[in-house]
């Protein structure tokens, strides 16, 4: 693991004092290593190497750790820092219905989110409904029923043959004609460079006034992870992330790509299939896993 | 590549960075563009423009490797069982390709062997009604195995030439999940003579470095004859096929572009590699 890698390459260094320019480079060759094959984005990993850089070297070795401790310590902090701090509310509106918007590319897990919210925000005794807004996908609003049956949580829908902007419009409608507190709305799955799809989900937006929208995104994302959450931000304004199918071995580093570009704070994490798999997130975890 | 002409080591970090940002990952990049400055010495090459031919040609040589046409055939029962991690495409892929086969005049069965997620049976079945195929599915919560089993049956008796099994999406380290899949794939190879033609692992094109042990874990697994690329229209490249034809010889099969029933069209390597540098 990283601790080891860097531990190795001070390994011949003796006594302590401050650490050189040249000790530090070679621990943050490994550090970069780790980084990119955890999936960070190239152009953040440069930027992250640059200011860790800049803080270990000439940095006084702490008397109760090893050089290798010391800048391992200082590259955690750092990436804990960049991660943000544990924010897993979701910002209630003055005079209800609160309106959450799930958005993100095809498959990332916006219905099965969806759900989870609703059953997690039913435990905090909120009165919540479901709205079914993608008449693409084949079986996408039966998905969201059957789900919402599980949970015994109403779900809104128009079926397929209505515009997701109208069923948004009648789910709020529907919210405060029946006293629900909040309606969290599923959109279908689209591509941030397909101009149509995501002038819809500004139109949503435009109507419905959502409190939070929420960008899902799988935690196996590549290096597109920044063009993604970048667009969907220029175009929506996004409120947090959450973060899905973290239950499985990827490193995850699309978490601090879309926290650097976006800014905006990872919310929850998608921890398994069940609908009782929904964590807040944990930024020193998360720091952990991607630095291996 | 940018504006510069002539060859010096940024470039070279230029070519690493455009591939690591594709997704290739560190290992693989770092060995092609060695490859690139050896042939940039061997060969006297004094341009940006030529490196990048030299680059692009490699890529191409590395995935050219394998066979990148689906192993099916009249006279024989075809059976493909479709694996890979949750969301990737792989209802909507076996939608695509049975419509494709059925087109080319194969006569194609479908089983729906995700009884877990909801609506996924559902799914499938518009997916069947709008390709015109015949699906073998039982409901929710049933034994997925006897869905597969069902299906080799029916599909012997009636004389189709390939069989697509749909399984639900599993992250490969969850090791029950990888059970059962493997308990599938002992029922294929018991029941159809020589076993499945083809196991066909649904990797998404915006998967990063995770996809090698996608493709590690689910060959251990069940054997994996090949690749579909989903959500190549998307921004991402899909470099993690390079690492994956190195590490594990899995060549590509077809690539998925779209949600419509025709959105999948054949790997073509010199096609793929160019897409990946610009
Ligand atoms: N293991 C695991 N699987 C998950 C998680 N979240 C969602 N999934 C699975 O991922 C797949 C896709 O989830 P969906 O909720 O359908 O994704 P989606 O974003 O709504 O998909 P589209 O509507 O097609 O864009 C399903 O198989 C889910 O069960 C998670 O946290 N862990
Ligand atoms: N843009 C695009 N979307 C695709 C492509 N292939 C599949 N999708 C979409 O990706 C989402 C997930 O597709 P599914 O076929 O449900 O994926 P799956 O692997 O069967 O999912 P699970 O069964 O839940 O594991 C759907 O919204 C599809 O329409 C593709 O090539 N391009
Ligand atoms: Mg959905
Ligand atoms: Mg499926």
């Amino acid at each position: 693991n990283i601790s080891e890698k860097i531990q190795a390459i001070f390994k011949n260094l003796r006594g302590k004092g401050k650490l050189t320019e040249k000790d530090v480079q070679a621990a943050m060759r490994e550090v970069r290593l780790a980084l990119l094959e955890a999936d960070v984005s190239y152009k953040v990993v440069k930027e992250f190497i640059n200011k860790v850089t800049e803080r270990a070297v000439g940095s006084e070795v702490l008397e109760s750790l090893t050089p290798a401790q010391q800048v391992i310590k200082i590259v955690h902090e750092e990436l804990t820092q960049l991660m943000g701090g544990t924010q897993s509310k979701i910002s209630l509106a003055a005079k209800p219905p609160t309106v959450v918007m799930m958005v993100g590319l095809q498959g990332s897990g916006k219905t099965t989110s969806s759900a989870k919210l609703a059953r997690h925000m039913k435990k905090q005794g909120k009165s919540p409904l479901l709205a079914a807004c993608d008449v693409y996908r084949p079986a996408a609003i039966k998905q969201l029923q059957v789900l919402g049956e599980q949970l015994d949580i109403p779900v809104f829908s128009l079926g397929d043959k209505q515009s997701p902007v109208d069923i948004a419009r009648g789910a709020r409608a529907h919210a405060e004609k029946n006293g629900f507190d909040l309606v969290i709305l599923d959109t279908a799955g689209r591509l941030h460079i397909d101009e149509e799809l995501m002038e819809e989900l500004a139109q949503i937006k435009q109507q419905c006034h959502p409190q939070e929208i929420l960008l899902v995104v799988d935690a196996m994302t590549g290096q597109d992870a920044v063009n993604v959450a970048e667009k969907f931000n220029q175009t929506l304004g996004l409120d947090g992330v959450i973060l899905t199918k973290l239950d499985g071995d990827t490193r995850g580093g699309a978490a601090l790509s879309v926290k650097a570009v976006t800014g905006q704070p990872i919310k929850f994490t998608g921890m398994g299939e069940k609908l009782d798999a929904l964590e807040p997130f944990y930024p020193d975890r998360m720091a952990s896993r991607i630095l291996g | 590549v940018s504006g510069k002409t002539q060859i010096d080591e940024e470039l070279f970090e230029e070519l690493e960075e455009t591939l690591i940002t594709a997704d290739v990952g560190v290992e693989t990049s770092v060995q092609l563009v060695d490859k690139v400055r050896e042939r940039t010495k061997k060969e006297k090459l004094s341009s940006a423009e030529e490196l990048q031919e030299v680059l692009k040609e490699e890529i191409a040589l590395l995935l050219s490797e394998g066979n990148h046409q689906l192993d099916v055939a009249k006279g024989r029962l075809n059976v493909i069982l479709v694996v890979g991690v949750n969301g990737v495409g792989k209802t909507t892929t076996i939608g695509k390709l049975g419509y494709s086969l059925k087109q080319q005049g194969y006569k194609v069965m479908v089983a729906a062997a995700d009884t877990f997620r909801a609506a996924a049976i559902e799914q499938l079945q518009t997916w069947c009604q709008r390709g015109g195929l015949e699906l073998i599915h039982h409901h929710e919560g049933a034994d997925p195995a006897a869905v597969v089993y069902d299906a080799l049956q029916a599909a012997q008796s009636r004389k189709v030439d390939v069989l697509l099994i749909d399984t639900a999406g599993r992250l490969q380290t969850k090791t029950n999940l990888m059970e059962e899949l493997k308990k599938i794939r002992r029922i294929i190879d018991r029941e159809s003579g020589d076993g499945p033609r083809e196991v066909l692992l649904v990797l998404d094109a915006t998967t990063g470095q995770n996809a090698l042990s996608q493709a590690r874990l689910f060959s251990e697994a069940t054997g994996v004859t090949g690749v579909i690329l989903t959500k190549t229209d998307g921004t991402a490249k899909g470099g993690v096929i390079l690492g994956i034809q190195n590490e594990y010889k899995l060549p590509v099969k077809y690539l998925g572009f779209g949600e419509t029933i025709d959105s999948l069209r054949e790997f073509i390597p010199e096609e793929f590699s160019a897409s990946l540098l610009t």
